[in-house]
């Protein structure tokens, strides 16, 4: 199967094969894809090639082709629903985006606990409170949760989403939390993702 | 010298460090580290072996020490200045978010176009309008940028950092970009991290 660091590149082939192919090229070197998903081109062609996938030699890859490869490499199969825990700032700009409808996942849902917030809707989504998480997730289905809620509430939360059934979490909340059993938890972090940046702008 | 996949854990491990740290915990085992971090235990000795640091059979490892030793590997060295381009919910969210500052990145300014945002503040930092660009980063000596405008600008604002010195920018915005010369650009996109969650919950 594939190791992690090549299975966390495909999304970046996927978006960017989607690019091209909406721009009109057909094929693609694996160096035209490499500058674009800003990856090494010798780093494409060993990620590809352990999807079994191989170009041809000065012609490079079928732009279709590859995506519906790399697609299925990853399971991108039907529609993927998903609640956004907490609807505030950081919570709204996650549901209003469009990269989400665009790549088959759909907000159903957000959640909070501000009377101010319940009840209004986030681009045609409702806004629920947090004590009705169990009702929401049965009678949406989503199977994926996005976490934007305050550092304080962020253990409860996730032992609710738990309960409730999710298993998948991608967390904006980076301190100490106790991952449920069986529970999935990716965590994005913009100061690490800074202190990445800043680096290499130290480096030679 | 550092892989970059073991480069791009250095800012976990020194997150749960200071989370050690605070907890009182003064030793911990690769284990201990491993399980905060989300990362496999074998990983973790990896890493930290690259650093030229090693537990104690039996104890584990220096918490301070090691976290002294990640940081200098990362080069963490005084605050790096930071601008929020596009002032939006997420703008907004990044600006008032508290990991950044206690990391050693302090928000500096915002810019926007949209008249009713520019000329207030978000959590004490005013709101700049995007024609100052250049202006607003030889005052704030900001090194750093976060690209949080619709795809529509991404490019322009891009362009514009790049004009006024700004090297390394962390962008939401996943279209195509074509990158500046001598510029380093991170995207972070909440759609790939959904379709990595939703492979590895596919996965028996
Ligand atoms: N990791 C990152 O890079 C990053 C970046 C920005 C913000 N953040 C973090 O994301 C979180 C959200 O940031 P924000 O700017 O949107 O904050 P915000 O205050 O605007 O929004 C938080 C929302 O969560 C709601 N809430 C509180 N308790 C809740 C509960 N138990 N259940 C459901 N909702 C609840 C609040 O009512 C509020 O609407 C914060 O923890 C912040 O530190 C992380
Ligand atoms: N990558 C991800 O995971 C992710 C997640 C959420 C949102 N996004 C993207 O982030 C961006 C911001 O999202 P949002 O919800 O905050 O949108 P928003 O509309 O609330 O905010 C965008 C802001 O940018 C400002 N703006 C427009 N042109 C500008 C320019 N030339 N210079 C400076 N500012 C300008 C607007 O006036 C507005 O205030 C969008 O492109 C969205 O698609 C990405």
């Amino acid at each position: 199967s594939l190791p992690p660091p090549t299975l966390e590149r495909l999304p970046v082939y996927v978006r960017v094969l989607d690019d091209l192919a909406r721009h009109g090229e057909t094929t693609a070197s694996s160096s035209r894809v490499a500058e674009l998903a800003g990856v090494a081109p010798a780093q494409v062609r060993k990620d590809l090639s352990r999807l079994g996938t191989y170009g041809t030699r000065g012609v490079g890859y079928d732009v279709a082709d590859l995506a519906a490869h790399v697609r299925r490499a990853l399971r991108l199969s039907d529609a993927h629903r998903v609640i956004v825990v907490g609807a505030g700032h950081l919570g709204q700009a996650v549901a209003r985006y469009g990269g989400l409808r665009a790549r088959g996942f759909e907000v159903v849902a957000l959640t909070d606990v501000d009377p101010a917030v319940v009840g209004r809707s986030v681009d045609g989504v409702l806004v629920r409170h947090e004590d009705d998480l169990a009702e929401v997730v049965a009678s949406t289905g989503a199977t994926l949760a996005v976490l934007a809620v305050p550092p304080g509430a962020a253990q409860g939360t996730l032992d609710a989403l738990a309960a409730a059934g999710v298993v998948s979490v991608l967390s904006f909340v980076p301190g100490r939390l106790t991952v449920p059993d069986g529970m999935a938890v990716r965590v994005v972090d913009v100061a690490a993702e800074l202190q990445i940046l800043s680096f290499y702008a130290s480096s030679p």
